[in-house]
């Protein structure tokens, strides 16, 4: 669905953030 | 069974998408469905996560929104 879509989004650009 | 239907999630396939245009987090996980390579959201997540970091992608703002992207 789309929520998961954007939930999943949410969740790789929080991963990401800690990063870069 | 796999079959050649199915989309695998691995670097190479992310740089390729990455160096073709420039993509939002939303459009590369619609290039890789949890129903097209049999992975879980976690583990789609997780493992693109980790592809990422490796790339190292050039960001840029498309549209308000931030866009990765490679050039070869």
């Amino acid at each position: 669905s789309n929520s998961e879509a954007d939930e999943m989004a949410a969740a790789l650009e929080a991963e990401l953030n800690d990063f870069m | 069974t796999p079959s050649s239907s199915d989309v695998l999630l691995t670097e190479d396939a992310v740089r390729r998408y990455l160096i073709r245009k420039p993509m939002t987090t939303k459009d590369l996980l619609k290039k890789f469905q949890t129903k097209r390579t049999g992975l879980s959201s976690e583990q789609t997540v997780n493992v693109l996560a980790q592809i990422l970091k490796r790339l190292n992608p050039e960001r840029k703002n498309i549209n308000d929104k931030m866009h990765f992207y490679l050039t070869e």
